[in-house]
């Protein structure tokens, strides 16, 4: 009779029908042992005593899994054709083991059959799994019937539970140059990850992109990037996907608005790649300083966005609209224009010198120059009024086209009254 | 002025007249500034109840009850150097003690600025003590011998005289002469200011700096130009400090 007995604990006995006497001939028995996820079961014989036969085909035991046969015992000894147990222990890959006791229609002579324990024993995964598929990206943490994963600072752990992958949907680039390259460049970038860069500049900018030094993304001999790729929206223009060793020749778009994606699946270990981009506009004319002045910064081009500050040399202020003033921007603008023409640089003039009470101005230039350098000198009303601290009340026109004194910078001097100095002196008094 | 001289004109540029609207001159001041006039705080106070020490808001000139002339040579007579100015604001000292004339310095501020020339100037007040026995002039358009008013400005030299002398002197009439009091004139008497000069200056030169100072201004004496009686004026120096917080002048 062949019946089959499922066994479900973590641990347990079995043995031939009829142990310890002999077992019956033409009898089978099979134990299905099934024990929770994470644990494997390990067993081994305490008594084992069958038929022999070449090859175990009268009476046998014979462990197997659902896809393997892990072991065919027979006999009393060990030959080179028959395999007792002895103190080997079987163990099952997995969490089921089936075993199944066989005896033919007849014996020779009498046999006792064996007897087994079986227990579950925890899989270390951590441990075990080489390959690649099954092992966690980062950190492995085993327990009793079970492990997980976790990711270095910085990953967060995928929905597979096994790769790790970083948060870089938020890319945004507002310079007009500037670099960008996969997480991690140049080390191995993250699985399972989904990258989004964005550049973002004015309108008006055109911007050209280079791939530069390493450029290795996981593809496939046969597939364009079924894995690994990265796809580059310019505009409405679609490029990619780019995968492998070899870069993207350099990229030239019309558009001042680039996306790119870069996505990684769970599997691979390649080192990334890494662009750098630049954004230009349209071009400005040359630009000439203006006489007795400079442009900054000065250069053969300029384009889109460049700004340039117009200031003039010492002593002369920068004139627009009859507006005065120490510097002027402007800006190269979208369509190749300068937002302004160059202004002019006009000689700092500190006009008419305010007055004085008490005191008058004197110009030292015959035709009362004002302009810058130029010098004026203030007195008091003598004999009535002197210059307090008896300051000389020379003042020399500033390049800011402000009267200054060496002493009281722009403030004017003060006249105070002479005291006790009357015109008319008095006859000696007497003594 | 008692037994003194016609002052020369434009020798004391900083002399004020103190004046009634009516023109009738009752008190001397000098200029300081352009628009600042020291004078004596009994000139600014009219003493109505001579039991009560207390100086009263109600007991004091109000701007508009005078004016100042600056420029000013003849007594009545006017002539084109003088500047009529009215008055903004008077300022007693505020320790001013009307029985004892103690303080007797009042300062009036003019409402507006002077115009200096050669006739009207301001003088300059004292850089350091008085010498005694310096020789000081003292000017004013106040009563003269036989209490007859003069002309002109007129004006004595006499020196200053030292501080207990002057004290003794007073002591014997139960008059204090105090600290912030300086005296000058001859012990045989004679030339001394007398009514109608207070509050006009008592001035010296200073010989380094060629420059006139306010020594101090014509505040009180027994009768004039009596014998040991020597003329009482308020000391410049002590009140410098005071002077210089209300105007902010300098020198």
């Amino acid at each position: 009779l062949a019946h089959t007995v499922e066994l479900n604990n973590m641990f347990g006995q079995l043995h031939s029908p009829g142990y310890p006497d002999s077992y019956p001939s033409d009898s089978e028995v099979t134990w299905n042992i099934t024990v929770p996820e994470g644990f494997r079961i390990k067993l081994y014989f305490m008594h084992f005593d069958l038929e022999s036969s070449y090859l175990c085909e009268y009476d046998y035991v014979k462990v197997e899994t659902e896809d393997q046969v892990l072991a065919t015992f027979c006999g009393r000894e060990t030959t080179d054709t028959e395999q007792t147990p002895g103190q080997e222990v079987v163990r099952s890959p997995g969490s089921f083991m089936s075993i199944t006791f066989r005896s033919d229609f007849s014996n020779e002579e009498r046999f006792t059959g064996f007897d087994a324990h079986y227990m579950a024993v925890d899989v270390d995964e951590c441990t075990e799994r080489e390959d690649e598929e099954l092992s966690c990206d980062h950190y492995c943490h085993n327990y009793i019937g079970g492990y997980y994963c976790s990711c270095r600072f910085g990953y967060l752990l995928h929905t597979d539970n096994r790769t790790c992958r970083v948060e870089c949907s938020d890319n945004l680039f507002t310079q007009r140059t500037g670099m960008i390259s996969s997480p991690d460049f140049p080390n191995p970038y993250p699985k399972s990850s989904e990258c989004f860069y964005t550049i973002e500049l004015e309108e008006g900018f055109m911007v050209s992109l280079q791939f530069e030094d390493i450029f290795d993304i996981e593809d496939h001999p046969e597939v364009p990037c079924p894995y690994d790729y990265i796809k580059i929206k310019a505009g409405t223009q679609v490029l990619g996907p780019f995968c492998g060793e070899k870069p993207p020749e350099p990229i030239k778009t019309q558009s001042h608005s680039i996306q790119i994606l870069f996505h990684s699946d769970n599997s691979g270990e390649n080192r990334g790649w890494k662009l750098s981009y630049r954004a230009a506009g349209n071009e400005c004319p040359v630009l000439q300083p203006p006489v007795q002045g400079k442009i900054e910064p000065l250069q053969a081009k300029y384009s889109f966005k460049d700004q340039v500050l117009v200031s003039c040399d010492t002593g002369y202020k920068v004139l627009k609209d009859n507006v005065e003033m120490d510097t002027f921007q402007i800006e190269c603008l979208k369509d190749g224009t300068w937002s302004n023409k160059i202004p002019t640089c006009k000689i700092a003039d500190c006009r008419a010198p305010a007055e004085l009470e008490h005191g008058l101005v004197t110009f030292s230039t015959r035709n009362n120059l004002t302009t810058y350098k130029s010098e004026i000198r203030y007195s008091c009303q003598q004999p009535y009024y002197k210059m307090l601290h008896n300051i000389s009340g020379i003042y020399t026109c500033s390049a800011q086209g402000i009267w200054m004194n060496e002493v009281l910078g722009r403030s004017l001097p003060s006249c105070l009254p002479v005291c006790g100095l009357p015109k008319f002196s008095r006859k000696l008094m007497a003594r | 002025i008692f037994n003194g001289r016609p002052a020369q004109k434009g020798t004391m540029p900083w002399i004020a007249m103190l004046s009634h609207l009516n023109g009738q001159p009752f008190c001397g001041g000098s200029l300081l500034g352009t628009n600042w006039i020291v004078t004596a705080a009994h000139c600014l106070h009219q003493l109505l109840n001579p039991d009560d020490p207390i100086v009263h808001n109600s007991d004091l000139l109000t701007p508009s009850d005078f004016k100042i002339i600056l420029g000013k040579h003849w007594r009545r007579r006017s002539d084109e150097n003088e500047q009529h100015l009215m008055v903004k604001h008077i300022i007693i000292h505020p320790l001013y003690n009307p029985n004892t004339f103690e303080n007797d310095v009042g300062l009036v501020e003019l409402s507006k600025n002077a115009v200096l020339n050669d006739f009207v100037m301001p003088i300059c007040l004292p850089e350091g003590p008085a010498q005694e026995g310096a020789v000081v002039i003292v000017s004013g358009w106040g009563k003269q011998f036989l209490q007859r008013f003069p002309e002109t400005l007129m004006e004595i030299e006499i020196p200053i005289v030292d501080h207990r002398t002057c004290q003794e002197a007073y002591a014997s009439l139960k008059k204090k002469v105090t600290g912030d009091m300086i005296c000058a004139g001859e012990k045989e008497g004679g030339k001394d200011a007398c009514a109608g000069d207070s509050g006009g200056p008592m001035m010296t030169l200073d010989r380094e700096r060629g420059q006139w100072y306010l020594v101090g201004t014509v505040s009180w004496g027994e009768d004039c130009g009596k014998k040991d009686l020597y003329g009482v004026y308020s000391y410049i120096h002590h009140h410098r400090g005071w002077i210089q917080r209300v105007t902010g002048l300098r020198n």
